[in-house]
């Protein structure tokens, strides 16, 4: 079976769903079978892959997780060969509030995936920014994180309480939970701040910090509006170079996970 | 009495804590009695005004909704004077939940402002990215709403969700509640995307837009690991100047309220 990663931070805006999309466009690329669960009520993560949020017949996650649809049935394709996504919706945000009094509620979306039976490489499951009943499904479902960090002073702050509730979700509703590695993003090198946050995370997280690091780069915020990955709007800028290397160093971290 | 601003976007990262921290510094410096009440478990604002959250046997906003602690109990003085914080906490997380089952949980908040009789002018909530029970409850309690956007796709994308929420919520539990001002924010100038944006959200939103616009200025994000507002931090930055004109066009605003 294929690895499944939450890409989890509860810090708003740090690139959660710019790393998702294009990280999942890569690996489809190199001819991974890619599936894309959009969890935020935003949907950010489908309309930046192109996806028709108003096809009110279309099945979505919110299908998956409260309508009990099968996964199989909650796909749409991609301009994206090998990239599938289960799309995000506006009614996520009434979930939380329905999954609360349930005895499983945190293992809803985990339940939902174990009746997949298709073959497939990466499951990304691209997470709101915040620690409630949706992001704990996800870290209930998936076998380990992926962690981006934007190169500011308050994404830094946030990294204590994410690690706190990923050692009661370890200790609580899932042990096998680890992390994956953790990536930093929007990086601008000539300011102090940057360099100094890029320090405290190698010094804090070791060998789990990717190597590459994702610059500011206009062109990963200008692909959404086309719902494009930056690997089909502008494969050679340097947005697009930095989530190849990521992907690179992705597929040689699965080898060995 | 003051006037309630609830800063809100449920897009993460567009600069509600930013904007909060640094509009009720330059209120406060032109003599207005501000309160500033972080509503979000990160507690961005309340590190961003230097409060130190590590001081258990301080009061918060968790004592404020969930143990009925009244207002004045759960303030504390800042760097600035006239400025007051009510700090965030970890457990807001938690209160999501608990709220939950109560009958009255989207007013929670509105009904412990109510006991509270200080002078004040303004009373600025900076709301967690999301629309869930800690929102709506800002949602209720406040009399406006300040909603800072990013000069990006995603940002733009979701106003709409924005504002489905705020008319639904104008029709059900607050028929007061108006939009104060919209302001935009991180805005490079030099992109073609920021002033698209811009252009977007002035013939959305028209004179609700304040003119003042906030400029992408590094001095903005440096300025919390200091736990200083940016007036006390660099007076002088592009950031600084930024906010003290958003302040004037406040002040002026309130007048015609
Ligand atoms: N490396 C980058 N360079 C420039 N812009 C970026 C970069 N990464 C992300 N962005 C832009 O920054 C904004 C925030 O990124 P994104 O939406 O991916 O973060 P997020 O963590 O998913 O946000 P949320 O918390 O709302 O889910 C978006 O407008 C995005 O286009
Ligand atoms: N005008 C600006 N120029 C440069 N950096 C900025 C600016 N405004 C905010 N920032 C930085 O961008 C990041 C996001 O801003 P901020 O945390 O205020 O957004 P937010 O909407 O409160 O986020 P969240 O959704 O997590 O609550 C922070 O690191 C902040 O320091
Ligand atoms: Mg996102
Ligand atoms: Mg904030």
């Amino acid at each position: 079976m294929g690895l499944i990663l939450a890409v989890v931070n509860q810090k708003g805006g740090v690139g959660k769903t710019t790393t998702s999309v294009n990280l999942a466009a890569f690996l489809a690329i190199r001819g991974k079978r890619v599936i894309l669960l959009d969890l935020d009520p935003q949907a950010n993560a489908s309309s930046g892959l192109g996806i028709d949020k108003k096809k009110e017949d279309n099945k979505n996650t919110y299908s998956l997780l409260i309508d009990k649809t099968s996964l199989k049935d909650c796909l749409q394709p991609t301009s994206v060969r090998n990239l599938q996504v289960c799309a995000g919706t506006i009614d996520l945000a009434g979930a939380e509030i329905e999954l609360a009094p349930l005895d499983q509620r945190e293992h809803c979306l985990k339940n939902a995936l174990k009746g997949f039976t298709d073959p497939y490489d990466y499951l990304i499951i691209d997470c709101p920014p915040s620690l409630g009943l949706l992001t704990l499904n996800a870290l209930s479902a998936a076998q380990a994180l992926l962690i981006p960090i934007q190169a500011e002073y308050y994404a830094l702050e946030g990294v204590t309480q994410l690690m706190e509730t990923y050692h009661t979700v370890k200790q609580t509703i899932n042990p096998e939970l680890e992390i994956f590695g953790v990536v930093l993003t929007m990086f601008d090198g000539r300011t102090q701040l940057a360099n100094q946050v890029e320090q405290d995370v190698r010094s804090y997280f070791g060998e789990k910090t990717f190597k590459t690091v994702i610059p500011r780069n206009v062109r990963l915020s200008e692909a959404p509006s086309y719902g494009q990955p930056i690997s089909v709007y502008d494969r050679r800028s340097k947005g697009a170079e930095a989530y190849l290397k990521l992907s690179r160093e992705v597929l040689k971290r699965t080898k060995q996970w």
